[in-house]
This record gives C-alpha cells, sequence and structure tokens, in this order.
C-alpha cells in the first residue's frame, strides 16, 4: 500500500548539510499496524510528513497505492491526503481563532460531507471532548488539544492512519483509550503507523521500525 | 517557599463556568523536587502558571518566598519570573523567527547578564542540541524545540524550575538524561516541580501530587 525507495531529505544550512533521512527503504501492506520508534531527530516525522504527502524528499521514490506520488499534480496530492490519510501531527497543528468543533469540521467541510457538525461532535465525544466542543486551541489544557488534533484525523474515515506521537501529552488512562480507538480501527482494516516513545503502544503493533539518523536501522515483528 | 490557599481559576464560557483550579492547597519547601500527576484536564498547566506568576487565581492567595505575589507590581512580578524561576512550558512558546541560541539567550538579556552568547551555547550543549544553534524552531524537530525550550528555562539558573511535561516528546534515552540533569539541579539546592505523565519521572520525585477536577486528591512522599 505504502512503499518508499532509497528516500533522502536533505536541508541545506549555510555550508552543512542536514541529512534528515538518508535511504530510507520501507513497506507497509495494507491493514498493517506498524511503530516507528527512534532517539529525537533520527528522522521520524520527517517520514511521515512524506508518506502523508505533506512533504517531498530530495531524492528516491514513493509509491502510494500503486501511484508514484512525484507524478501526482498538487491537486491530485490535496485530494490524496484528504480522503485516504488521516494525519495526526506532533504539534497539532489546529486552527487558532476556530472552535474544536470547527477544526474537526474542517476535513469533511474539504470534501464536502453533509452533516459535518454531527459527525465533527461524535469525533470529539470519542476521545472525551463532547463537553469541549466550543472552545478554541487556547482555552483547552494541552492533552484536548492533542485529542482535537486525533479527532480531526479520523473525522474522515481515511484508511490510513499517520499519528506522529499521538499520545505524548496524555495521562495514562487517556493514552489506553487511544491506543484500544486506534486497535479497533486496525481490526476494521484501517492501515496505521504510529511514531511514538511509549513502549506500552509500540508494544501493542505487531511490527516495529527503528529509526536512528535517516535511516531504518532495525525492524522486529511479532507472528 | 511556594505556599498556596484556596486557589480557584474558572473561567465563564457562555452560560456556562469551567472550574480550572477549584480550591488548591500547596505548599512547597525550599529545595523539595515534586511531580504533579493527573488526567488530561485536571487542572495542572492552571496551577503551574499560577505558581509561575503567569496567570492570578480567580480567587484564593499564593505566597513566593514569604511575599503575597497579588500585592506584587506587573514589574516586580517579571523581575521574579525573570530572576527566581525557570518555567517549561507544554507548549514550549519559543520565538518562531529566531534561532535556538537567540531564544536561549533571551532570559539573560532581559536580566542584563554579560556573556549571554555563550551561557546560551552551554546550555543547549547541556540538553545535546550543540549542533543545532542556528536552527529555527521550525527547522528542529519536536523533541529538539522541547530541549531548547528546557535550556532557556534552566540558562538563568533560578532558583526554583517549573517544568510542564518537559519530556513529552523525547525517547527513552534522552528522557533519562533530562531527569538526570533535573536529580543534579535538585541536589544543587533547585526546587523543581514537574507536571508528568511519565511513571519514571514521578518516581524519582520523592513527592507526588495527584490532581483530579481542579482539586489535589492525593498526596505520596517517600521516607
Ligand atoms: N482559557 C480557557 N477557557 C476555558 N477553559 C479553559 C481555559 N484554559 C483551560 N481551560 C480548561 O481548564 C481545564 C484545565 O486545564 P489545564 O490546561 O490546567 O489541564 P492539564 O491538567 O494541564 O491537562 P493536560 O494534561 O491535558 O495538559 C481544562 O478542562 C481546560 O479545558
Ligand atoms: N527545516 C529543517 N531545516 C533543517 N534541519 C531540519 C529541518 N527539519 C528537520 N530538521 C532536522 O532533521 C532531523 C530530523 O527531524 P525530525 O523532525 O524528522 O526528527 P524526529 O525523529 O521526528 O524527532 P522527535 O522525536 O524529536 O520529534 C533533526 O535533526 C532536525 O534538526
Ligand atoms: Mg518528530
Ligand atoms: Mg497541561
Amino acid at each position: 500500500l505504502l512503499r518508499t525507495e532509497e528516500i533522502t531529505r536533505f536541508y541545506q544550512m549555510g555550508s552543512e548539510t542536514v541529512h534528515a533521512l538518508d535511504g530510507v527503504n520501507f513497506d507497509v501492506r495494507e491493514g498493517e499496524m506498524v511503530a516507528v520508534i527512534g532517539a529525537s531527530g533520527s528522522g521520524k516525522s520527517t517520514l511521515m510528513n512524506i508518506l502523508g504527502c505533506l512533504d517531498r524528499p530530495s531524492s528516491g521514490r514513493y509509491w502510494l497505492a500503486g501511484r508514484d506520488v512525484s507524478k501526482l499534480t498538487d491537486n491530485q496530492l490535496a485530494t490524496v491526503r484528504n480522503r485516504q490519510i488521516g494525519f495526526v501531527f506532533q504539534t497539532f497543528n489546529l486552527l487558532a481563532r476556530t472552535t474544536a468543533l470547527e477544526n474537526v469540521e474542517v476535513p469533511l467541510l474539504y470534501g464536502g460531507v453533509h452533516r459535518a457538525k454531527a459527525l465533527a461532535r461524535e469525533a470529539l465525544e470519542r476521545v472525551g471532548l463532547g463537553d469541549r466542543i466550543r472552545h478554541r486551541p487556547n482555552e483547552l489544557s494541552g492533552g484536548q488539544r492533542q485529542r482535537v488534533a486525533i479527532a480531526r484525523a479520523l473525522v474522515n474515515n481515511p484508511s490510513i492512519v499517520l499519528a506522529d506521537e499521538p499520545t505524548g501529552n496524555l495521562d495514562s488512562k487517556t493514552t489506553a483509550e487511544i491506543l484500544d480507538f486506534f486497535v479497533t480501527l486496525n481490526r476494521q482494516g484501517v492501515t496505521l503507523i504510529i511514531v511514538t516513545h511509549e513502549p506500552d503502544i509500540a508494544a501493542r503493533c505487531p511490527r516495529r521500525i527503528h529509526m536512528r539518523d535517516g535511516k531504518i536501522i532495525d525492524e522486529e515483528s511479532d507472528g
């Protein structure tokens, strides 16, 4: 479903080059649930942004559902992002001047979906924020903002969920609830890739990828 | 050193009132290392903002080093914040258009300290970012930004460190390094209050406060 071949991503900083990704070959089949683990700065978010069609690699290729992503127009990419992929950002990326409800509605309005308000409300209730729908991000706690970002990623029923450290600001009980939610989605056929520093989450993913210095250095699978 | 009496903090949302803090009585002696634990939305950041003189309570009183904080002018509060308190924000709050080095320099320049650049550089090296000093926040990973926020909070050698979930975006190795760093500071006499969801960090704090629904509901101490 997702396949990368020798992906690199570098940044030129004056005379220095930062190699955020340094030759990544990564295959994910439909219906898998994969954890991505690695030290701070090892390239996890950079990889996720490329998989989520939010960034293009400096070199190498990426096929999503059989299509070479470098051949898609910006409009086609935007449609793929809206219809197929739900992305939970490490820094949430919420719109500051709109409510939680309106933030979660955005992907639905963009996709021309009816009943956007009702669906957005349900998504917020599912992450425990039914009583916070009219709050704006600066009227929410850190973990509440993180949950709005999760609700927004899932509201369009995407077939692929890319979650970049979705529980870093959550207590263990809420983390367990979100994890159960992800496992349920996976059983319904959703493909999940989760960047995480939390051992509990990594342990529930049947496959775990380890990154260091922009490369995949190790991989383990259960069964 | 820090003492609160019946602190409340509420927000009026139309016809509803959100009770972020609902009667908090909290005492911290000089040199303590206290963990604050509780569910997402239970009031931890709100309490930290009041302890850090970044917010005023709706009612109740707060004494810092024997002075009633409600009697201080804005200028006096700003001086207290700059000289005595180092605050690590849950959402980092870095200046977007300046480098990591400049971000960490800010408290020193504000306090009129010489050698600000050299001290800022050392602080960044201590959190493992010596090779990222010229990067701006959007050129840093999530965990790197979090470490810049930590470095900035510590660069002025404050006697009180208030850290709001300082390791949520860090891998376990980096988390352990930051924790050792905090323990070392504590042994040098710094008073630390750390909001955390991580059991390892809570376990290293000799005292742990549990919050729920804007109240302190439990407390445990070792020895
Ligand atoms: N400006 C505001 N207006 C209205 N409600 C607010 C505002 N700021 C915070 N709240 C509410 O106050 C409660 C406490 O918020 P706080 O940020 O202290 O929680 P927290 O314990 O730090 O949570 P987390 O672990 O998720 O960071 C939350 O339920 C939040 O929705
Ligand atoms: N725009 C940029 N310019 C320069 N360097 C960058 C830029 N964006 C990221 N980097 C660097 O690329 C490396 C990888 O960043 P990335 O965000 O992928 O790390 P990460 O594995 O997600 O880390 P974390 O666990 O801390 O979130 C980092 O060392 C970072 O400093
Ligand atoms: Mg990251
Ligand atoms: Mg908080």
